[in-house]
């Protein structure tokens, strides 16, 4: 028995919206600690992880161990029919095919239920090392979604380079080039527009814009963005979801051959 | 153009 009560279910709409593009099919694995997802994309170029922990949900039960195959497509289309205020119940019985959404309205006025087949998944779970990254910038999330929406008008590919001036943006097309750079600015009224790098050694890589540009749909989860970047390692997208967890994006890089 | 590595090259299936 599975049965799981977020009062701030915009937060798994706005998740479902941010992954639904990059990932067709994914499993859902409820275990006590939490409500959590791995999957690739069907290039296998990007990885998305999720983690909603118990703690953050109003009511969190789980008997034991679960993983529930979704089509995300079917399960956005479901939790669409929520309010951005509405209550969202997940509710699984033990064995059964079928996973349970319950809506309620914030006054009680309104309840509806949809109920969703669910569909068995040969998923490859990877492992995914604990790293030391050579440079980590945090940045506002729409700051992040802006530049790589405006590089994506000018080539198809970002370098991301962080030296200790800040960390530069560059892309290169048909039409011509184009270079961002945005600098350590810790000096605002609000922590969230700070812009911080961390940065133990310098590091420059090279990401496909079209997956970054997917990425950038979790914005709406989080103000800030952290950009977690090794020279021989996937880059780390990470949206914070406000004391429940994160998603996290790992893109692999593109090399000179 | 640069090569597109994947992502199964730097984790390992569990």
């Amino acid at each position: 028995m599975l049965e799981l009560r977020l009062v701030q279910g915009s937060l798994l709409k706005k998740v479902l919206e941010s992954i639904k593009d990059l990932v067709n099919d994914a499993n859902f694995d409820c275990s006590s600690s939490g409500f959590s997802l791995q999957a690739m994309d069907s290039s296998h170029v990007a990885l998305v992880a999720l983690l909603l922990r118990s703690e953050g949900f109003e009511h969190y039960r789980c008997d034991r161990n679960m993983s529930m195959g979704m089509n995300l497509g079917n399960m956005s289309k479901m939790l669409r029919c929520a309010g951005n205020d509405d209550i969202i119940t997940i509710k699984a019985d033990d064995g059964s095919d079928t996973v349970t959404f319950m809506f309620e309205s914030p006054t009680q006025d309104k309840i509806s239920d949809f109920e969703m087949k669910l569909m068995d998944i040969d998923s490859e779970h990877l492992g995914i090392p604990e790293a030391e990254y050579q440079s980590i910038v945090t940045m506002p999330s729409a700051e992040f979604a802006r530049i790589c929406k405006d590089l994506s008008g000018i080539g198809d590919t970002v370098v991301i380079s962080v030296t200790k001036e800040g960390v530069k943006f560059s892309t290169r097309g048909d039409i011509g080039t184009a270079n961002i750079v945005c600098r350590q600015n810790t000096t605002v009224d609000k922590p969230e527009e700070a812009t911080v790098i961390n940065m133990s050694e310098p590091v420059s890589l090279t990401f496909a814009l079209r997956y970054m540009n997917s990425f950038t749909k979790a914005t709406t989860l989080s103000n800030t963005v952290t950009i977690s970047l090794s020279s021989e390692l996937p880059v780390v997208v990470e949206y914070k979801i406000a004391e429940m967890g994160y998603i996290r994006f790992y893109l692999a890089p593109k090399i000179e051959e | 153009g640069p090569k597109q590595l994947a992502i199964t090259r730097f984790f390992s299936k569990v």
